[in-house]
């Protein structure tokens, strides 16, 4: 873990008292490894790396007794500071139906975060509507009905409808009769390379008024992550990311490297196949988790 | 321009950033990094830098066996068996083994052993449709063993050649799913003789290093003889591959290419480190 092996360097130092600049430099450059293990975008690890020297080449940290224990505090301070302070709620506005569309990769749990969202809302008293557009992968509108069914949910589809924005339009007149309040809207997984998919979703989020578009974003994405979500911001320009997979040890460091660049806020993580394992993002909670 | 006497630092922080990127891995990274400037010292001859690399590179992938069932008996029954974290392409990946073999002259049954996910068996069915080959279903929630161990001897009595077993996904951390993957290896195991088994490790080929340790834990229970690589027409590199030949000695055989039936090529170390280097 994380913090074992932050651990492990300063236990180095502790024996050394005041620290030089060569041997500050030589504790973050195993701080850079152990980041970059963690999948965390190079470029990413770069400038937090710059960024704790600046403040670690200090008076303050090279005239200290526990050095070590000072720029690992630096680094935790730096990490906190990218995750963002508070955890960020989703913006179901009075817009009746308000619409929350999940984009992302193939297999990266856009369906079953759909399901899991049906039943966090329906929880805190809304009456949610989970709508499949995906008309390519086997069975996907069924795996949806099953999840809206396993959660008592009301399930929408348009077999006739070709487009995500056809279905969507139809979603919103049949949510309006019904009297439902947030619409939940899976689409098709694509590739960030595959351009007339990337093309089918800007013509949804261009015509229709979308209250959240977020990416769904599985937790052992590698360096890959950050091309990903610069592609869907391009196209999509998501309010926001769920991570997922949470629980496969994946130190959420594609996570990091994305909210660093994109400025993304991170709505909920995933933490389990079970409808019921979907958390609130907590910046503080997945800063101890990247750490260790 | 590799070739010159002096290389600048940010050439070899170049190459190191391409090489983490291709998510190879910090530590190998620095590894190759580091013998190449050794090399550079002592050898005085410039050379190309990429064909240094793509060398090297390819060193770590010869000698692997990629072919299925290398030394399987044709005349006897043979399993395919397919694990993986969750939403990598097994099933897909499984109805495309279904095609291909069945191309090849193969009776082929397309065995759904995922008896949790909803919608599982549907997916898997509407493959073994497009595969034209036969469907043995478990019914929900039933016992993954159980499924494998009825689809085994069914398929005995039908007379097929080739079984492939879609499993469930489940996380490499989770000690009861990979518990539950051990005993469906062990079922197996007591069915088919060890040649007449391939089981397949199924990866992402966008997952970071993480991939090492679904490896490393699922290599401990389901005696793994080689690997698929998915999604890599998603153009990341999958470089993580290189960590998982020199550690785990398993072979990657085929590569998920795209959504569709003829979407998976056998692996070809060629291309893959070209798609690295150049
Ligand atoms: N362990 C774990 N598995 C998850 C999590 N979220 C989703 N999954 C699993 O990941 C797999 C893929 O989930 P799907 O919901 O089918 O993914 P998708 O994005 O809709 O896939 P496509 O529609 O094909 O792009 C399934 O086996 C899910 O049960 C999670 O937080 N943890
Ligand atoms: N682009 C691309 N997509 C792929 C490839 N292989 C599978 N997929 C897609 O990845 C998604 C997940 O595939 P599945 O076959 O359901 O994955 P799985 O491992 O069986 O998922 P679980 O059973 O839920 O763990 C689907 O949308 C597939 O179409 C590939 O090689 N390339
Ligand atoms: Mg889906
Ligand atoms: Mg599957």
């Amino acid at each position: 873990a994380l913090a074992e092996k932050f651990a492990n360097i300063f236990k180095k130092l502790r024996s050394k008292g005041k620290l030089s600049e060569q041997e500050v430099d030589a504790v973050l450059k195993d701080l850079r490894m152990v980041l970059l293990e963690s999948d965390v975008h190079y470029k990413v690890v770069k400038d937090l790396v710059a960024r704790v020297r600046e403040r670690a080449v200090g008076k303050e940290v090279l005239e200290s007794v526990t050095p070590g224990e000072m720029i690992i505090k630096i680094m935790w301070d730096e990490i906190r500071k990218i995750l963002g302070g508070e955890a960020r709620d989703l913006h179901i506005s009075s817009a009746l139906p308000s619409f929350v569309v999940l984009v992302g990769l193939q297999g990266s749990g856009k369906t079953t975060t759909c399901g899991k969202l049906g039943a966090f809302l329906k929880e805190r008293g809304f009456f949610p509507l989970l709508v499949s557009t995906d008309t390519r992968r086997p069975a996907a509108k069924e795996q949806l009905r099953i999840l809206a069914q396993g959660s008592k949910l009301e399930f929408f589809d348009l077999p006739q409808g070709k487009t995500p924005l056809e279905v969507v339009r139809a979603a919103r007149n049949f949510a309006r009769e019904k009297g439902l309040d947030v619409v939940l809207v899976d689409t098709a997984g694509r590739l960030h390379v595959e351009e007339d998919l990337l093309q089918e979703l800007k013509e949804l989020v261009t015509q229709e008024t979308l209250q959240e578009v977020l990416l769904v974003l599985d937790a052992t994405t590698g360096q890959e992550a950050v091309k990903v979500a610069e592609t869907f911001r391009e196209c999509v320009n998501p309010t926001g990311m769920i991570l997922t997979k949470v629980d496969t040890d994946a130190r959420g460091g594609a996570v990091l490297s994305i909210v660093a660049q994109t400025g993304w806020p991170v709505k909920f993580v995933g933490v389990g196949e079970k409808v019921t394992q979907l958390e609130v993002f907590r910046p503080d909670r997945m800063a101890s988790r990247i750490m260790g | 321009l590799w070739s010159r006497k002096e290389v600048k630092e940010e050439e070899w922080e170049e190459l190191e950033a391409m090489l983490i990127q291709a998510d190879i891995g910090p530590s190998m990274a620095v590894e190759l990094v580091e013998e190449f400037r050794r090399l550079r010292e002592t050898s005085k001859s410039g050379g190309d830098w990429q064909n240094w690399l793509y060398e090297k590179l390819l060193t770590f992938l010869k000698n692997s066996e990629t072919r299925l069932f290398p030394n399987a008996s044709l005349e006897n029954l043979r399993v395919i068996l397919l694990s993986g974290i969750n939403g990598v392409g097994k099933t897909t990946t499984a109805g495309k083994i279904a095609h291909l073999l069945k191309e090849k002259g193969e009776r082929v049954v397309l065995v759904g052993a995922d008896t949790f996910r909803a919608a599982a068996s549907e997916q898997l069915e509407v493959w073994a449709q497009r595969a034209n080959c036969r469907y043995f279903r478990g019914s929900a929630g039933a016992d993954p063993g159980a499924v494998v161990f009825d689809s085994i001897n069914s398929a005995r009595n039908n007379g097929d050649s080739v079984v492939i077993v879609d499993t469930a996904g489940r996380s490499h951390v989770n000690k009861n799913l990979l518990a539950e993957l051990e005993k469906v290896v062990k079922v197996t195991k007591k069915l088919v003789e060890p040649p007449q088994l391939e089981s397949l490790l199924v990866i992402d080929a966008l997952t970071g290093q993480n991939a090492f340790s679904q490896v490393e834990s699922i290599a401990r229970v389901a005696d793994l003889t080689g690997i698929i690589l998915t999604k890599w027409d998603s153009q990341a590199k999958g470089g993580i591959i290189f960590r998982v030949v020199r550690e785990f000695g398993l072979p990657v055989k085929y590569v998920g290419v795209g959504e569709g039936i003829e979407d998976l090529v056998p692996f070809e170390p060629e291309e893959f480190v070209r798609a690295i280097v150049y």
